[in-house]
C-alpha cells in the first residue's frame, strides 16, 4: 500500500493572473511530482497541492522566492488517512 | 437491515454492493439493480432503478465516484438512494416525480479504482486499466468521454492523472454508462456527482463558448445552489467548467448534453474546512442532505419542463 508519510496539501490563495502563471508552470513540471488537488484556474479558486515529503522544500522556495504566500492544509496526510482507516475498522466492527 | 447501515461512514465496495441489496429488499416495489456492465478488473456496474411503474419513462441519471478518490460522492450517492426510498410515498414532490419519471443511481462509476483506494492508493483518481507502451495505469473517466475529446484540458501522456485514453470511450465503465444511456433513449437529465470545492457547473467544458441553453440552467443551477445553502451556509458557485474552472475535454455532462440531454450537470461537493479528498465522515450526512436540496430541486425542474 503506497504510503504519504511527510507529504503535505497547501493551499494557495491566489491574487495574480501572474501568480497562477507560475502555479500553471509548476502544475506542468513532472520534476517534483506534484499532485494538484485542486487546479490553479482563478484567483477566486484556492489551489491545493499535494507535495510529496521530498520535495517540499524545494517547492516552498519556488513559492518563497515568487512571493507566493501559501499555508499548510495537511501537516502530514499520512496521519489523516491513518485516522480514517481507523475509523473505517471501528465502523466495520460496531456493525459486524 | 438498512435502518442499522452507517450512512455516516466511508464504506468498502462489498459493503455498498451488499446494502445495495439490503435496500432493494426493503423496497421491492420501487427498486431494482441492474448490472449494466463489468469493470476493466471485471467487477459488475450496478444501477439502483427507482421506477413506480410504465416503461421506458422519461428518467434521470445520477452518477456518484467516478474519480475514486472524490469519497464522499459514492457514500452521498448511498444516503441519497436511501432518501428517495425512504421519501417516496411521504414526500409529495418526489413521489409525484416517481410517478411520472424514472432515476438512474450508479453509485460506484469507477470500481476498479474505488477499490484501489482501499487497497494500494487512497489518492487514485483513475480507472485501472494498463495503458499499452506504458507502465502507468488508468485514464481519467471524466476526459474519455465523446466529447471534445483529445481537446485541451486533458493529457496524452498515460502517467496524468488527467490522461484520456487512447480512444473516446476506451474504457469500458464510461462504454458502459454510454451504451444504457443511448439504449434507454429517454434520459432527460445527466448529473455527475465530483468532490471538491462546492460548484455547481453545467455544459461545456471543452469549449468556453456558451451552450445554446445556458441562460435556462444557468438559472436552475443557481436556484438549486440557493437551496442547498439554505441548510448549512455552504456556499457554491454556479457556471459552465469552462469558465468556472478550465477547459476540460471529454467530460460526461458535455457528452450528454451534446446527446441531447439537456439538464446536465455536474456536482463538486464540499470541503468547507481544509480537507480536500479526505473529508472526515462525520460530514457525510451534511453534505449529501444539503446536496439533496440541489439534486430535489433540479429533478423537480426537469419534471415540471418536459421537453
Amino acid at each position: 500500500e503506497r504510503i504519504f508519510i511527510g507529504d503535505q496539501v497547501i493551499r494557495v490563495d491566489v491574487q495574480s493572473e501572474e501568480q497562477i502563471q507560475l502555479l500553471q508552470a509548476l502544475e506542468t513540471s513532472q520534476e517534483w511530482e506534484l499532485d494538484f488537488w485542486l487546479h490553479p484556474v482563478s484567483t477566486e479558486l484556492p489551489v491545493d497541492i499535494r507535495v510529496p515529503r521530498s520535495s517540499l522544500s524545494s517547492v516552498k522556495d519556488y513559492l518563497q522566492a515568487h512571493s507566493i504566500p501559501f499555508s499548510v492544509m495537511i501537516d502530514n496526510l499520512q496521519e489523516l488517512l491513518d485516522e480514517e482507516k481507523a475509523e473505517m475498522e471501528v465502523n466495520r466492527m460496531r456493525e459486524r | 437491515s438498512t435502518r442499522s447501515f452507517n450512512f455516516g461512514a466511508y464504506h468498502t465496495l462489498d459493503t455498498i454492493y451488499s446494502w445495495m441489496d439490503t435496500l432493494v429488499a426493503e423496497h421491492p416495489n420501487l427498486i431494482t439493480k441492474q448490472e449494466i456492465g463489468r469493470s476493466y478488473e471485471n467487477r459488475p456496474m450496478y444501477v439502483l432503478k427507482f421506477s413506480t411503474g410504465g416503461s421506458n419513462r422519461p428518467a434521470i441519471w445520477i452518477d456518484t465516484g467516478i474519480h475514486s478518490r472524490e469519497w464522499v460522492s459514492p457514500a452521498t450517492g448511498v444516503w441519497t438512494a436511501n432518501k428517495i426510498a425512504t421519501d417516496y410515498g411521504t414526500d409529495a414532490s418526489l413521489t409525484s416525480l416517481l410517478n411520472t419519471m424514472d432515476i438512474y443511481l450508479l453509485i460506484l462509476t469507477n470500481p476498479d479504482g474505488y477499490v484501489y483506494t482501499h487497497s494500494n492508493d487512497r489518492m487514485w483518481r483513475k480507472t485501472r486499466s494498463r495503458n499499452s507502451g506504458s507502465i502507468c495505469r488508468g485514464v481519467d473517466p471524466n476526459r474519455n468521454w465523446d466529447a471534445g475529446f483529445g481537446g485541451p484540458g486533458a493529457s496524452s501522456s498515460p502517467c496524468s492523472d488527467s490522461y484520456r485514453g487512447p480512444s473516446a470511450h476506451s474504457e469500458i465503465e464510461v462504454k458502459n454508462v454510454v451504451d444504457l444511456i443511448k439504449s434507454h433513449g429517454n434520459f432527460k437529465a445527466f448529473i455527475s456527482v465530483h468532490a471538491y470545492s462546492q460548484l455547481l457547473m453545467y455544459p461545456y467544458g471543452y469549449t468556453c463558448t456558451n451552450v445554446p441553453h445556458q441562460a435556462e440552467l444557468d438559472s436552475i443551477g443557481r436556484a438549486a445552489v440557493q437551496k442547498l445553502t439554505s441548510l448549512y451556509g455552504t456556499s457554491y458557485k454556479v457556471g459552465s467548467i469552462c469558465k468556472i474552472i478550465y477547459q476540460a475535454s471529454g467530460g460526461s455532462i458535455d457528452w450528454s448534453y451534446n446527446l441531447g440531454i439537456k439538464y446536465s450537470f455536474a456536482f463538486e461537493l464540499r470541503d468547507t474546512g481544509r480537507y480536500g479528498f479526505i473529508l472526515p465522515s462525520n460530514q457525510i450526512i451534511p453534505t449529501a442532505s444539503e446536496t439533496w436540496l440541489a439534486l430535489k430541486h433540479i429533478m423537480e425542474y426537469v419534471r415540471d419542463h418536459p421537453y
